[in-house]
């Protein structure tokens, strides 16, 4: 018998182990739950998006993702977790069943498949996509450096052998193209939210620029009240700020990109770092770092449920 | 499959801008063939960075002889990434 009942959410899984578990998580949920393929991965790996909907039509949507740095297992990891937790607390958790009386869910959990399984059967440290570039020695382009939001500037480098190569052109990469039109054809994505790792930062825009956003003070009264739902439950202590600030300038960057397009609620969550093993997470700490990070999220989508523009 | 046998991972702790600005420089050096996990951006934050054993001697060297503190967060890469595979499988047997 194979069920979500079955599947350890403590530990990591192979892409195959994932997927199944996201149709595990939609059979059992199907009131709610749909999967949706939004595109395919540049060796042709399906894009498979969780929708949580109660009905309606084209209602205010939420947007979250992980995974897009291949090698951060933990995001993943943490993105099922969250993904069975809408699921199971819907109808019993009054916070969640009111946002999905009146709002979507959609979640990404693989955000760079390739890459993913890259990491499980070649190279561990891998991080970009797997995009083969013409007439260069490597492969791959940083697919959080590729989107149409400063591309090219500060912050990516133009070297297809750097970790940090943004590509040829924004949008080259399918992984991250299939994200832009499936939020441009949705039309109303009020909240975008990505899981990167690690060093505990939750961050909003800019990166490509050292200006503040026009949203700044919600976002950033947003943003630390987020980050102390995460500390509340282990004691996990984040940095707010925009990814300018509190890190560098970082062009091409998902978040801004989803900003410029209107979408005020933009974070990146850089999940814990325990000062032992970077991403290297043992399985162990996927549970409690999943556990944390809803909390934080949580706070995000109350705020946009209660906030709708 | 890529193994990661005697490489290290250093946790950089930079004491002033002039010291992000070296270790910036350090970034450059692709020779070296460093994998920065955490870039070096601001003092508040570490830089924490994979370098192969064929790199080890002269980056400690360099970052020693600019008085820069760091620490090892992974002494051996490969023993952390083969627990690491130890543990998918026996969570697949389980």
């Amino acid at each position: 018998e194979r069920g979500s009942n079955t599947f350890n959410y403590g530990a990591y899984h192979s892409l195959a182990a994932i997927y199944e578990e996201l149709d595990n998580i939609a059979q059992e949920h199907s009131s709610i739950v749909s999967k949706l393929k939004i595109g395919e991965s540049y060796e042709k790996r399906p894009l498979y998006v969780l929708k949580f909907s109660t009905g309606g039509t084209n209602r205010p949507a939420i947007w979250i993702d992980a995974g897009i740095h291949s090698r951060e297992w933990v995001t993943q990891a943490s993105a099922v977790w969250i993904a069975n937790k809408i699921a199971s607390d819907y109808g019993s958790d009054p916070s969640i069943t009111s946002l999905l009386k009146k709002m979507d869910i959609f979640l990404l959990a693989v955000t760079n498949p390739d890459g993913y399984e890259f990491t499980q059967t070649k190279n561990r440290m891998w991080r970009k996509t797997r995009s083969k570039i013409q007439g260069s020695l490597c492969v791959g382009v940083d697919p959080n450096r590729n989107w149409d939001a400063g591309f090219g500037g500060p912050g990516a480098s133009n070297n297809p052998c750097s970790d940090s190569y943004h590509g040829p052109n924004a949008n080259s990469e399918v992984e991250v193209k299939s994200i832009v039109d499936f939020i441009k054809n949705h039309g109303n994505t009020v909240a975008f939210l990505t899981l990167h790792s690690y060093s505990q930062l939750l961050m909003y825009p800019y990166g490509y620029k050292c200006t503040k956003p026009a949203d700044y003070a919600e976002l950033d009264t947003l943003g630390r009240a987020a980050a102390s739902s995460v500390r509340s439950l282990y004691g996990t202590a984040y940095k707010v700020g925009s990814i300018c600030s509190t890190i560098y300038q970082a062009s091409g960057g998902s978040i801004d990109w989803s900003y410029d397009y209107g979408i005020k609620y933009s974070f990146a969550f850089e999940l814990r770092d325990t000062g032992s093993y970077g991403f290297l997470l043992p399985a162990s700490q996927i549970i409690p770092t999943a556990e944390e990070t809803w909390l934080g999220l949580k706070t995000i989508m109350e705020h946009v449920r209660d906030n709708t523009y | 499959l890529e193994t990661f046998v005697g490489h290290q991972v250093l946790r950089i702790k930079a004491s002033n801008e002039e010291q992000i600005k070296q270790l910036q420089l350090l970034e450059a050096l692709e020779h070296l063939q460093l994998d920065f996990w955490l870039n070096p951006s601001t003092p508040a934050l570490p830089v924490d960075v994979r370098i192969p054993f064929n790199s080890l001697q002269a980056v400690k060297v360099f970052l020693e002889s600019n008085n820069i503190e760091y620490s090892i967060l992974i002494e051996d890469l490969q023993v952390v990434l083969d627990e690491e595979k130890q543990d998918m499988a026996r969570s697949q047997q389980r």
